[in-house]
């Protein structure tokens, strides 16, 4: 999908 | 040794058909806290983070800590041969390649038992700050799956805007345009019949609606799902299991083009 983002760009490892 | 044992087989019967199409393989966590998963779809997506407490276990004992990897598909097709009245018990030495699961009638007539061959999957664990969110919205599971069934079939992306009037979940496709609307309603006797609105500030969130639909498979799980909205953040999808603990989807979100 265009546009969609991912999640590692919100939450970093741990 | 690991040692769960849970009455309401059933339970774990629709946990892993909630979770399988959404990811093929991941580690059971497991502590003397509970069993924890955090696993992420293939394309990095969404995220499906387990935690199930060791106290909602009818018996539960975990020597040392373990990453047990598990191939969802083929515990689903364990699964499938326990009976939804079964009592189910998970069991592994420790360094175990094998995941034991024994299947016992609620008469206690039929006892079966099962190896699972367990994978080495390596893992990195994503930190997810706890955060105050924008909306928190709380209505019965089978409304938010039949908004994301029914808008899936007009369109690929959903607008969710939580406002004081409601939360409104828009798409538009080749068919043309949708758009349902819930109130704040706490008429209804049951709490899981509710939608209760907590609302700090006004939030607008775009998602593709093929993750959505497919956190919907959680609903036989819950009478209530919750929704965490934050401008630009994943939103969070949340299924509370009874006592015994609760799956959370996180789904990142579409830029608007």
């Amino acid at each position: 999908l265009p546009g969609q983002q991912r999640l590692t760009s919100f939450f970093g490892a741990a | 040794m690991f040692e769960a044992r849970i009455t309401q087989g059933a339970v774990l019967k629709k946990l892993v058909e909630a979770l399988k199409e959404l990811v093929t393989e991941g580690n059971f966590d497991v502590s003397s806290t509970g069993l924890q998963l955090q696993a992420m779809d293939s394309s990095h997506v969404c995220l499906v983070s387990l935690a199930l407490r060791e106290d909602g276990f009818e018996h539960f004992r975990c020597d040392r800590n373990m990453a047990m990897g598990i191939h969802f598909q083929n515990l689903s097709k364990i699964l499938k041969c326990a009976g939804n009245e079964d009592t189910i018990t998970l069991k592994a030495e420790d360094n175990a390649d094998q995941l034991t699961l024994m299947f016992e009638s609620s008469n206690q007539d039929r006892i079966s038992d099962f190896d699972l061959k367990l994978m080495s999957i390596e893992s990195e664990h994503l930190g997810i700050p706890d955060q105050e969110y924008s909306a928190e919205i709380k209505m019965p599971s089978s409304e938010y799956q039949r908004i994301v069934r029914d808008l899936t079939s007009i369109g690929d992306t959903v607008l969710i805007s939580a406002t004081k009037e409601g939360i409104k979940f828009s798409t538009s496709g080749d068919v043309g345009t949708a758009n349902v609307t819930l109130r704040h309603n706490t008429t209804p006797e049951k709490p899981e019949e509710q939608t209760i609105i907590d609302l700090k500030e006004p939030v607008a969130l775009t998602f593709a609606l093929r993750y959505l639909n497919n956190f919907a498979k959680a609903t036989p799980l819950a009478p209530v799902v919750k929704l965490s909205l934050t401008k630009d953040l994943p939103i969070v999808v949340e299924y509370q299991i009874g006592e015994l603990g609760a799956v959370k989807f996180y789904l990142a979100p579409k830029i608007d083009d």
